[in-house]
């Protein structure tokens, strides 16, 4: 799975996930992805999130949505990004990975899996990983 | 405000292998997205952009080089949201086009519809201009490498909780 967060000069959010699946799925399964709330979320009046990971588990927890009410209630955007990635983690026993981009600009990438690939650019700056720490 | 674009190339048990690969996708991704926010460009048209550069490589599950689904065919999905006027389009159980999140983006813009799956989602795509490309021309030999070591082990890779296959998870 492949996805994208922005917040342009004007203040909106914008989110998007792209993927293939899993691999040896059956014909027709659909997966987090497609399903708004799960795979993606965005709302310029709080933030924007794109998952990865166990789909069924993502679609299960409505993930993306999940990082976002947390930003809502005022957890900073990584906070709020590794304790719903890892209450997901913990309540349905599977692994998976966000990130996220508060309407003000502030940046949460967490993962539960051992490696998720990320990347992004502030004042001209890459900024990327694919460990943990 | 300062515009700023993150983006990530999927979770999972990645092999050593493939980190090299993810890596310079994953900058490349986030470069071509910034650029269109440099240039004035709006959230979407940066997300979009972003995604499109990982669709073409396939050092990434979704686009050419997405995993493959029982029959061996690629069957993929994806959505794209609008946080200004809480707008979405996705499309799923699509093949034969080489971006999805594109096709998803003509739903947010062009349809009365939010989430459009198979037949019709490839209806909408030609109706719209997309071309369809041969659905082997999607395939990548490490898809055809993880289908087979799944169906080796016989059941779904939960990542690293359950067995270790880079195919297992998205």
């Amino acid at each position: 799975t492949v996805g994208a967060v922005a917040v342009d000069a004007n203040g909106h959010v914008a989110v998007a996930t792209s993927t293939g699946g899993m691999s040896g799925k059956a014909v027709g399964r659909i997966g987090d992805t497609p399903q708004i709330g799960s795979g993606t979320y965005a709302d310029d009046n709080i933030a924007g999130v794109s998952t990865t990971g166990h789909g069924e588990s993502i679609l299960k927890y409505c993930l993306a949505h999940s990082i976002v009410k947390l930003i809502e209630s005022g957890v900073d955007a990584n906070t709020a990004t590794k304790k719903s990635v890892l209450g997901m983690t913990k309540r349905l026993n599977n692994t998976a990975g966000a990130i996220t981009l508060s309407k003000n600009g502030d940046v949460g990438v967490y993962f539960s899996s051992n490696r998720m690939s990320w990347a992004y650019v502030r004042d001209g700056k890459i900024y990327y990983g694919i460990e943990h720490d | 405000m300062k515009p700023i674009i993150i983006v990530h190339g999927g979770a999972g048990d990645i092999p050593d292998s493939r980190v090299t690969g993810k890596l310079t996708g994953t900058k490349a991704a986030v470069i071509a997205g910034h650029d269109v926010l440099l240039k004035g460009g709006s959230a979407l048209d940066a997300v979009e952009a972003a995604v499109v550069s990982m669709e073409k490589d396939e050092n990434f599950n979704a686009g050419y080089g997405s995993v493959l689904n029982l029959d061996g065919e690629v069957e993929m999905e994806a959505s794209i949201m609008d946080g200004a006027r809480l707008d979405v389009g996705a499309v799923t159980l699509i093949k034969d086009f080489l971006h999805p999140i594109s096709i998803a983006r003509k739903v947010l813009s062009d349809s009365p519809h939010s989430l459009l799956g198979g037949e019709g989602a490839k209806r909408f795509a030609l109706q719209k201009g997309f071309e369809t490309i041969p659905p082997e021309s999607l395939i990548s030999q490490n898809a055809k490498d993880a289908l087979q070591k799944f169906l080796k082990h016989g059941e779904f890779g939960r990542t690293e909780i359950g067995i270790k296959d880079e195919g297992g998870v998205g």
